[in-house]
């Protein structure tokens, strides 16, 4: 038997209004940016 | 059978950062100059299936200059991260690294450093001395001052120069050159050494005979030397003796 991934299904719930995916990379700065 | 799809990894992700601690022990662990790197940010990572229990990474990670240099026994996570008034150094790095059974190991990697811009510095600390080539001659000719002064007064093993690590210079309002310097001990005394120096021949490698010197010439408005030397030693942790006091040994 094929299953669907749960996070395909995770996919069509729609998000809020306003409600940005954070970004995979780069990630946080930890010290300071040259 | 093809390998299975990996979940993409975030920078941030507790195994991005796994693989980028071990990756920034590992170019630790194998550089011979300079100082000890430390991660400040994973600029992006890929992950590529090998086979069942087997992936690649690769990483693109920047790493800061600390203050320890890579022969101090000091744990990378107790180095203090030169500030951006420093003149900051920051070292851009492509990494390879396996992951098989849960285990990481490094395949490869791929560094290149340098400095913020002076003009950067300058605009926020005006005063500020910046980073100066290592072949200068006022860096050379105040690393050579200072090892002898050193030599001059200690009563402990005549050091000798194993590298110039960092070198500043001030030209305003004073004349100022900032010199950093690793060494290592010889079998000679440095009262010994004044008699002949060319006998005096390094100690095997061991950590416990290497060391870290910090000077400042000044040379304009009246001339001065401060020199101070540390061998790192040998330390066995006992509960009344402070940990930073355990980490360097002074001789002077």
């Amino acid at each position: 038997p094929v299953a669907k991934r749960a996070v395909a299904q995770l996919d069509k719930v729609p998000h809020p209004v306003g409600f940005v995916s954070p970004p995979l990379c780069p990630g946080k700065v930890r010290h300071f940016k040259i | 059978v093809p390998a299975a799809p990996v979940a993409p990894l975030g920078c941030d992700d507790p195994e991005s950062e796994a693989a980028a601690q071990a990756a920034v022990n590992y170019i630790n662990g194998h550089s011979h100059h300079g100082y000890k790197f430390t991660l400040n940010r994973i600029k992006n990572i890929r992950v590529i299936p090998q086979g069942p229990n087997s992936y690649i990474i690769f990483l693109e990670v920047d790493l800061l200059e600390t203050t320890c240099h890579v022969l101090s026994p000091t744990p990378l996570e107790n180095c203090t991260v030169r500030s951006f008034t420093e003149h900051a150094v920051e070292g851009d790095c492509d990494i390879k690294l396996q992951k098989l059974d849960g285990k990481l190991t490094v395949i490869a990697t791929k560094c290149h450093s340098h400095a913020d811009s002076s003009e950067d510095v300058a605009q926020l600390c005006p005063d500020c001395p910046l980073l100066a080539s290592l072949n200068n001659t006022e860096v050379t000719t105040a690393v050579t001052a200072a090892l002898s002064a050193h030599n001059s007064k200690t009563a402990d093993a005549y050091l000798q120069l194993l590298e110039i690590g960092r070198a500043k210079i001030q030209y305003g309002p004073a004349h100022i050159v900032y010199v950093e310097f690793a060494v290592a001990a010889t079998n000679c005394s440095a009262e010994a050494a004044k008699d002949n120096v060319e006998a005096c021949q390094l100690l095997p490698d061991d950590q416990s005979n290497f060391g870290f010197c910090t000077a400042t010439m000044v040379i304009r408005p009246k001339e001065d030397l401060k020199v101070d030397c540390q061998l790192y030693g040998h330390q066995v942790p006992t509960p009344d003796t402070p940990f930073l006091s355990r980490v360097f040994q002074p001789t002077t």
